[in-house]
């Protein structure tokens, strides 16, 4: 009780009564430094390989909460958030004894010291042998945190080690369970689209499968619908995963897909470029042999830049263009804006509550093949566009309405930024 | 670094006398229910003149053992037998296990539960 005691009692140590006596978060600032304290590295790994450990163990809860961690060599050690050490027996000044190899493993200090017992036989993520320092490493942050431990089979927060294969990931509970801490990511996007390719499966049928991307900045989320949550290890940058696109700040992409054409245009400033699916790059040339990028006053008369967003809309075969709070519909087979365009976003997509819509300045616009769906992101906010179905099911809906805004956050989980120091881990 | 890497580290070398001594008898087991948080505060374990009477100490001893063994999946008999003792000698993180676990996690989400692919 005295050694809890000490834990909670730190000065400057953010604890949040937690309403229900639960656990509490331990920091209220969003970006969180630490340290590999230089007189305390282990023997058993190179410095560099302790490092990086611990910058993906930090990247691993960076990637499911609000938090950024960086890595300080510099500050006064008073200053760093997070300090991490390795020690045997008596160790670091700490009350706690290790108790050498076998059993005790790591503690860490609620006052945010993590301590490693060199005695251990810790070993990197590609060994199946000893014991894991990424896992131990996550699990000590996730106290460090504010996370307690449980039973719950399939948490890192489980006291006792786990052997199992090296790959391993934060689950679904240890998700929630740290984002009721410090809440769930939010953020606008600048652009979010499904990958339509086409495949062919064992039998030799064509198959259609979409992956669903969210882009931000210079970085990108692949996000896995049948499994809520973000591909294992994004954020990634755009750079790596795309090849002769802009590397940042995409305006838009559009995916044109008829019975005839299959097209598909990411958009930046006042410039468009083409994407080969099957290539996985940008055209250099269109068919005429003229290069890309190509203006989008060229490539799309009447469309103004640069653009907000855009989407396709297949039924209509329709291409909107947002920008400021105008929308452009263009007509991809006369290749023209439709005449009675450009409109007021709030005249082409009203909405259904009153004063409830983005009014302007639409961050991205998403066809959803999940949700079979159209929907406008703004800020952390998203509208749902009325569907044929839903009219169907409720006549007085008017078309393309907009529904009351929801968060994003809770729709798509866990697409949280990481320290850009950490995104090209 | 170099430095470091060139110096002699004989010193640290592991030593047999670093393991730890394994849990096997009853005072190693107190003490490893009170470090950990299962029993109160470490009066209830240690021999003390102002004790409480025997026959509290070993209520509450037994007491500490099944609640140790009922979140460990074993059966919660009180008693301190092999299958609990390797319990208490599994590798394990040092933070005390004070506040059992917490409320029921969040619903799992929908769809088949996902194996960690490796990144």
């Amino acid at each position: 009780r005295r050694f809890l005691r000490m834990l909670l009692l730190r000065p400057g140590w953010q604890q949040e009564e937690p309403p229900d006596g639960g656990v509490a978060r331990a920091f209220s600032k969003k970006t969180l430094t630490w340290r590999l304290v230089g007189e305390a590295l282990s023997s058993q790994l190179s410095v560099e390989e302790q490092r990086h450990i611990f910058r993906l163990a930090f990247r691993m809860w960076s990637e499911v909460t609000p938090l950024d961690f960086r890595e300080d060599l510099t500050a006064p050690g008073p200053t760093v958030d997070i300090k991490l050490g390795f020690g045997r027996g008596r160790h670091l000044g700490c009350p706690r004894v290790f108790d050498g190899s076998g059993q005790e493993f790591a503690h860490a200090w609620r006052l945010g010291d993590i301590h490693f017992d060199d005695d251990e036989h810790f070993t990197p993520p590609t060994s199946d042998l000893g014991i894991s320092l990424l896992k131990v490493a996550v699990h000590e942050i996730g106290h460090v945190l504010g996370l307690p431990h449980t039973y719950r089979t399939g948490s890192i927060m489980q006291p006792n080690y786990i052997p199992q294969e090296p790959a391993f990931e934060l689950d679904w509970s240890d998700r929630k369970a740290i984002q009721r801490l410090y809440g769930s990511c939010e953020g606008s996007f600048d652009t979010a689209f499904d990958w339509i390719r086409k495949e062919r499966n064992q039998y030799g049928e064509v198959m259609v499968r979409f992956s669903t991307y969210f882009f931000r900045k210079s970085w990108y989320w692949l996000y896995e619908n049948r499994n809520n949550r973000t591909r294992y290890g994004d954020p990634i940058q755009i750079l790596i995963g795309w090849h002769g696109i802009p590397t940042q700040n995409i305006d838009a992409f559009v995916h044109i897909w008829t019975w005839r054409r299959d097209e598909r245009y990411f958009f930046k400033g006042n410039q468009y470029w083409r994407y080969d699916s099957d290539k996985d790059q940008a055209y250099t040339d269109d068919e005429q042999g003229k290069s890309y990028p190509k203006l989008i006053s060229e490539g799309f008369p009447g469309i103004p830049s640069p653009l907000d967003t855009a989407f396709y809309d297949r039924r209509q075969q329709l291409l909107y263009f947002f920008q400021g709070s105008l929308v452009f519909a263009f007509d991809v087979n006369r290749n023209q804006v439709l005449s009675s365009y450009p409109m007021k976003i709030t005249e082409a997509f009203p909405a259904i509550t009153p004063h409830n819509h983005p009014f302007r300045n639409i961050d991205s616009a998403y066809y959803s093949y999940t949700h079979n769906s159209a929907f406008f992101f703004k800020d952390n906010a998203y509208w749902r566009v009325v569907t044929d179905k839903d009219i169907q099911q409720n006549p007085g809906l008017p078309t393309n309405g907009l529904f009351p805004k929801k968060s994003i956050s809770e729709q798509w989980f866990d697409i949280c930024d990481v320290h850009i120091s950490t995104l090209n881990m | 670094e170099t430095l470091f890497h060139s110096r002699d580290h004989s010193d640290r070398e592991t030593s047999p006398l670093h393991q730890a001594k394994p849990i096997a008898d009853l005072h190693a087991a107190q003490r490893f229910l009170s470090r950990y948080g299962w029993s109160g505060s470490q009066g209830t374990w240690a021999p003390s003149p102002e004790g409480p009477p025997e026959a509290t100490k070993a209520t509450t001893l037994s007491e500490a053992v099944r609640r140790f063994q009922r979140v460990n999946a074993l059966p919660a008999s009180g008693e301190l037998d092999a299958a609990t003792l390797a319990a208490m000698n599994r590798p394990r993180c040092g933070v005390p296990d004070t506040r059992l676990p917490p409320p029921a996690g969040a619903p799992p989400p929908p769809g088949p539960v996902p194996r960690a692919t490796r990144r």
